[in-house]
């Protein structure tokens, strides 16, 4: 008599939204510009392109519904995928080993459910992929049993110019007047870390916010690199040896996996007592299980390559922390790559001191990760058990609070450990954490220097 | 050039495991327990069991494997559901308005698929349904790509006696000597709360923990309910409507929704000048729009009914306070049934002071959500919010820090905002964090009310 059913992923989505970040109508109104702003911008620095981005929210008025447009210059969307990429869940182009801030196959389909529940209105999409000839256009909403699109509409048109790039707009129930401030913190620290970008936004009181191009190079972007056996488990390896040609298994550890070259496999084969020359597709389940073991074991694989990295350097980070901060100190310090199971890590520190600062009982931490500002959810976040004055010694490099002092942290990953799917905070995995530690005291080292400095030349001006 | 794929559930739990709790091999194990326990205890105290809960936990020796058994005395489960029930994400009994520990779909899948990843064993389940003559005793894994059960061994036996209940055998790689304190802690913590319980666990030290049953009667069980007008959006609305036979929205209010009677459809419908003899399979989205608002914003639908609801009660709230703490004080106070957002809610709170609870720098916080303990990321949990001595004024009811205090607290729901998947925190929506807080002043005046007769005697014996 009882009575059990499944759900479909959007389904699911749908019924828990708020572990999302749309659990009320000014989170959500925040939650949808940041889907759509990321997705904008992992469709354009990441492929070397200026982004160009420009974001409209309007109110409609007499209503509490808010139209939320985002278009860029990025690489667009192949039409034959634009459906799915809007109107199912869990669908991605980001689902491999590549730095992006996308990564779960769900950001704007949670944009367009939420207007689709609220407003009942479609998302719009018009996009151009670079090199295509036309312009092409969709309304969609989801099937949210089947977890299937939608198309309410579609067209194309031949494309006069050399527009390339996307648009989206959703029309959802949103409350600007607790969203506001907000909205306007993530556009600016979006900013502050993509000084090659071009950000302009409208918002619903009218205001023009601009921040122009100040850097005219893109940073160099990721690469997609294969798994680094140090990131196995007994699923992965039946994934990589189903879809591997290989036919024996030092072939396949060669080719299925970075970091592993010919010499190294026949010593880690040597090393594990595994037979070179066996069929991976015809390992059991115990000896996969032994594989893995072994594979996670082996100290002597090279570290997983960096090249699937883009981190911002400490001259972005610098300049701005001195744009928004205007201190009379700043620093940064980009730290060499490191690994967590098998996924590689760069760790990124910044520090801001006095100038415009004001004095606070505690540092001012603007937390990132894959170039996304954090802003919710700051106490739960590693970079907060690293800053913060109960963890970190700050009177040994001559800061005690109150102190004006900002503090810049930036992780960057094939895999940020974030502790939900909404993407506000960091889990303190313990190679982050160290690395986080070791970044903050190489930072708080040179800010030290410079107050001793300041403090000898203020005692020569007294005498 | 770019490529687009999509990922079944199972895949998706799968990549982001850490995300339901499965970081490492510690919290794993801990997750574990915790998943396999909250399914026994919610086939039977939510239908009026008295719950008898054995957990074993045994190192296979040589290896950092461990096998965790949790049996049951519960409602056990249909043979047809079971391939489904432990080797499909998404699927439940639990996805409906009644209060459960369960709701996700997701639980025991976690713990079948993360022993399946790291040993490569199967889950092994006998159960055997109330009523039923047979027990059933399956071998499974998950096909982690197609999201569906590999049922890799199946028997049946007829039944000697009368045992009926569940028992569900995982391995899985974890890390007792790093979970212990926790896995111990979250067992005593079960207990405390639920004394109708005989729960007995033994660990890989070979210890044996026997929480006796101390209470012989069950509270009542929750009841399903229809959903409350409050609560829909287009969607839902969408859904009752296709799942109803009703031929005018008037019917269809009265059938779909909990707290709609006749005269109360009647007059809804004629203050948002709806027609109440259309049919509503016929509404177009911008009408369901309107009527999913105007259901929304009307004042007048009576209270979402707390029949769903099963609170702890302060008799038990005492009783475990008393039991764990030996205080001087204890005093609990359940609130009256309260809604957000359709969803009633329940909230608790309890307080105990001196005694052996030793002096503390902040209170000591024990958190439960549907009768489960919360252990994990308390600073980011609404019960923290309320408590904290930053937000609450202790010494208005004359305490002030270092204090021996510990307060619990418990909110139960149909549905429990919680801040994730893992069910560790909860989200401080305003509802019940009012709630919270007006429980936490009403308890807080009657330990003032004992500490100033306490000050009084202690006066009157120093004259
Ligand atoms: N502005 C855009 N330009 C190009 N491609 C886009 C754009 N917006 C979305 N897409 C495509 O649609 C896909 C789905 O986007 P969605 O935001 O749902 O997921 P995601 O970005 O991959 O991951 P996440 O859930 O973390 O945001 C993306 O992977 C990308 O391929
Ligand atoms: N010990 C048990 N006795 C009876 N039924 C059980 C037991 N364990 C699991 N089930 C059934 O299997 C279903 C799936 O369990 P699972 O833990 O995956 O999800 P859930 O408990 O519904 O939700 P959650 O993900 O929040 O735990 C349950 O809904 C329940 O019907
Ligand atoms: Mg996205
Ligand atoms: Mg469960």
């Amino acid at each position: 008599k009882e009575t059990y059913r499944s759900m479909s992923p959007s389904q699911f989505f749908y019924e828990y939204k708020e572990i999302a970040g749309f659990s009320n109508p000014a989170r959500s109104l925040y939650q949808t510009v940041r889907e759509l702003v990321e997705n904008a911008l992992d469709a354009t620095d990441v492929y070397g392109i200026k982004p160009d981005i420009s974001i409209v929210i309007e109110r409609i008025p007499g209503t509490n519904q808010y139209r939320i447009t985002v278009e860029d210059n990025g690489i667009g969307i192949n039409p034959d995928y634009v459906p799915n990429a809007f109107g199912q869940v869990l669908f991605s182009s980001k689902y491999k080993l590549r730095q992006s801030r996308g990564r779960f196959g769900l950001g704007v389909k949670m944009a367009v459910l939420y207007g689709q529940i609220t407003t009942g209105k479609p998302v719009e999409v018009y996009t151009s992929p670079i090199g295509s000839k036309r312009v092409y256009y969709f309304k969609i909403k989801i099937d949210i049993e089947k977890n299937k699109p939608i198309i309410l509409e579609k067209a194309s048109w031949s494309k006069r110019g050399n527009w390339h790039g996307t648009r989206v707009t959703v029309t959802i129930v949103g409350d600007w007047s607790r969203a506001r401030s907000r909205v306007h913190e993530y556009i600016r620290r979006t900013a502050i870390v993509a000084p090659y970008a071009r950000i302009t936004m409208i918002d619903p009181d009218g205001n023009i916010v601009y921040y122009p191009r100040i850097v005219d190079k893109v940073p160099r972007g990721p690469r997609e690199v294969k798994p680094h056996p140090h990131g196995v488990d007994i699923e992965l390896l039946k994934q990589l040896i189903k879809s591997s040609k290989a036919r024996t298994l030092k072939e396949f550890l060669i080719e299925a996996f970075q970091s592993v070259g010919r010499k190294t496999a026949e010593n880690f084969l040597k090393e594990a007592q595994l037979d070179p020359n066996i069929d991976p597709h015809t390992l059991t389940d115990e000896q996969l299980e032994y594989l893995a073991r072994k594979l996670r074991e082996y100290k002597r694989f090279r570290a997983p390559s960096a090249d699937a990295l883009s981190p911002l350097g400490p001259e972005i980070i610098e300049a701005g922390l001195k744009s928004i901060l205007k201190p009379e100190f700043v620093v940064a310090v980009t730290r060499k790559p490191k690994a967590y199971e098998g996924h590689p890590f760069i760790v990124e520190v910044g520090i801001a001191y006095g100038g415009e600062i004001p004095a606070l009982d505690e540092p001012l931490l603007l937390r990132y990760a894959n170039k996304i500002p954090l802003l919710y959810d700051e106490k739960s976040d590693v970079a907060w058990k690293v800053v913060n004055p109960q963890n970190f010694d700050w009177k040994q490099y001559l800061v005690s609070f109150p102190a004006p002092i900002a503090v810049l942290t930036h992780i960057c990953s094939t895999k940020v450990p974030y502790k939900g799917i909404g993407k506000e905070s960091v889990a303190d995995v313990p190679e982050i954490e160290h690395e986080l530690r070791m970044a903050l005291r190489e930072a708080a080292r040179k800010l030290r220097a410079y107050l001793l400095e300041k403090k000898r030349e203020e005692e020569a001006k007294r005498r």
